[in-house]
């Protein structure tokens, strides 16, 4: 048995100590440490490093905090339309998927992609037809909304401005007063 | 943005990454994250990438399968070809953002040019490492 290892991330931009209550950094490193030990666990038991980026996703994808799955951001139109993509460095098999809605866990929907269809790229509304084909796990609009999402998207839905993750009106400033434990 | 990417007991990698893309994108905008060698890419020959950031400058630089390039035409190590492309051909082109990565060998490698990244490795050697910031 060779060394093994597992490495996720996060979104990356200016998120600034002095800006992230200690709450919500406790907040951050559990959820991160959550994903972590989901996707190690599979590799102390031999899965595959596939089924292992899966597992740590689909725990990232759960939290609210993260801008994935639920607790995505909202569009101009005011909804959710997630991607996700996945690779198998062993067969060079990838499977990806954009714009789609509803949908709890995208990564499941691009491995399904991957390992049961004819393509590497589905969007939109096909993208999400195929989920309902495949079994793919869906939820209500409601699953996925978040009130800091939401705040961080009415101080730009009228404008033409939009913005990454974690910079400027950031998720950060947002939830200074929430309380996580 | 969120993202994995994993070597296994076998020597084989992958990588996935998911995200709820930029607030108040509209035209149906997507980023890098699904687009496989942007901001995705897993080769066993080389490295898996999953990245984070400002998506279109990381379609435009190809920057998970640049750093997979770099290695396997210029030998380069999974650290320094991840640090050519986020600390230099990114910084060029304004792509703030960041990308991990791993190799077939258990290597790992967190980098980012923004004031921080949200990110967390683990490694059977026994390395451990949970961050936030610089």
């Amino acid at each position: 048995m060779q060394p093994f290892s597992l490495v996720i991330h996060g979104g990356a931009g200016t998120i600034l100590k002095e800006d992230m209550t200690p709450d919500l950094e406790i907040a951050y490193m559990n959820a991160l440490e959550d994903a972590l030990k989901a996707g190690y666990a599979v590799l102390e038991q031999e899965g595959s490093a596939t089924n292992a980026v899966k597992a740590a996703i689909v725990v990232l994808e759960d939290n609210l905090l993260f801008n994935a799955g639920r607790g995505s951001v909202f569009t101009k139109k005011g909804v959710q339309e997630m991607d996700a993509a996945i690779m198998n460095g062993q067969t060079l098999q990838a499977g990806a998927v954009a714009g789609v809605r509803n949908v709890r866990n995208p990564i499941e929907l691009a491995e399904e992609v991957m390992l049961n269809s004819n393509h590497v790229f589905l969007s939109g509304k096909g993208a999400n037809d195929f989920a309902i084909k495949q079994g793919i796990k869906l939820e209500p609009d409601e699953y996925f909304f978040s009130k800091f999402r939401y705040d961080q998207w009415k101080v730009m839905r009228d404008s033409d401005s939009y913005s990454l993750d974690h910079t400027h009106q950031g998720l950060e400033e947002l939830m200074k007063d929430k309380k996580f434990g | 943005t969120v993202g994995a990417v994993a070597c296994d007991s076998s020597g084989n990698i992958a990588a996935a990454t998911s995200t709820g893309g930029m607030t108040n994108k509209k035209y149906g905008r997507i980023g890098d994250s699904p687009l496989i060698g942007a901001g995705t890419y897993a080769n066993n020959n080389t490295c898996a990438i999953s990245c984070t950031g400002h998506g279109e400058p990381f379609i435009c630089a190809v920057a998970a399968h640049d750093v997979s390039c770099l290695m396997e035409y210029k030998g380069l190590s999974l650290q320094d070809a991840m640090n050519e492309v986020v600390n230099v051909k990114l910084i060029k082109i304004d792509g703030e953002g960041g990308m991990i990565g791993v190799d077939a060998r258990g290597n790992a490698a967190m980098l980012f040019n923004s004031a921080g990244m949200y990110r967390a490795m683990r490694k059977s050697t026994g390395e451990h490492e949970v961050s936030i910031y610089k």
